[in-house]
């Protein structure tokens, strides 16, 4: 069974998944069966549903600024395409005759080709707003670069007016996103790593703050307190690099689900 | 939004078209 990464995909897709299944063994077993019913208005309403999926995927390319959107997404739009078009010949020979073999072996190719095609796309549409969340994490780990030349209070002002914002966005981002998720341990890391976050950055600020208090007034441990700051930038790097591997894992770990 | 009810349509449909599909050989098992 095929399982999906996000709970939005899987609620769309998933009892489909499990008909096309059964629809398989059904076919399989009674290759001899009944007649099949005439099928050309449920094969009508599934070839203006994916006409209309085809024109919304278009808009999307053509509106999108995303490169690797608009190199994947025609793929999939294609495969939804062709196994509509199976559907409507299985529809037009099963009207001729209702027990033909290769009418039901292109209906459950395209109840297949239509499940897969969706799946691919929608895939690539997640992928797409993913990468919107990486970039915005990639803008944090461009502030972060920055609090080692912070030297003045009034450059550490505006530093944080930089990174809040990112930062607070970034945050309402990938909690939302940890929710969507079906894999358990992928959400388990972004939560982990959103805490750690969330905890490090205002104590990277204080470190910041204590740094700049010492030089402007000339006091010693300045090296110890610019170490201190370097380190709490850096874990928080690596919290959201790793933040970043994660939202771009797919993958299906079967042992947990098992 | 617009995808994803787009995808949601297509589900739908193809689920009826299976559904219809299916009744024949269901009544024989």
């Amino acid at each position: 069974m095929p399982v999906f990464h996000t709970k939005t995909i899987e609620s769309i897709l998933d009892p489909v998944a499990q008909q096309v299944s059964r629809l398989v063994i059904l076919h399989e077993e009674a290759e001899d069966g009944n007649a099949m019913p005439d099928l050309e208005r449920p094969v009508k309403a599934v070839s203006q549903a994916v006409a209309n999926l085809v024109k919304v995927g278009r808009e999307t390319i053509n509106s999108s600024d995303d490169a690797l959107l608009k190199q994947d997404m025609p793929a999939s739009l294609k495969r939804v395409e062709t196994a509509s078009h199976l559907l409507e010949d299985a529809s037009v020979m099963l009207k001729g005759d209702p027990y033909s073999s290769t009418a039901r072996k292109k209906l459950i190719e395209g109840s297949r080709g239509i499940l897969q095609g969706t799946s691919s796309l929608l895939l690539c549409f997640d992928e797409s707003e993913v990468r919107k969340i990486i970039r915005e994490c990639k803008r944090v780990l461009d502030y972060l670069a920055v609090a080692e030349v912070i030297e003045t209070m009034e450059d550490l002002v505006h530093f944080l007016k930089n990174l809040s914002p990112c930062l607070s966005k970034v945050s309402g981002e990938i909690s939302a996103r940890e929710k969507e998720l079906t894999h358990q341990v992928h959400r388990e890391i972004l939560i982990r790593c959103l805490d750690q976050v969330r905890t490090l950055a205002p104590i990277l600020i204080c470190s910041m703050k204590i740094f700049i208090h010492i030089i402007s007034s000339g006091g010693k441990g300045a090296e110890e307190a610019a170490e201190n700051r370097n380190y709490l930038s850096g874990r928080m790097s690596e919290e959201i690099n790793e933040i970043i591997r994660v939202l771009q894992l797919t993958t299906y770990d079967e042992d947990e689900w098992d | 939004e617009i995808i994803l009810d787009a995808a949601k349509s297509i589900a739908a449909a193809t689920s009826d078209l299976i559904k219809a599909a299916s009744i024949a050989q269901m009544e024989l098992m």
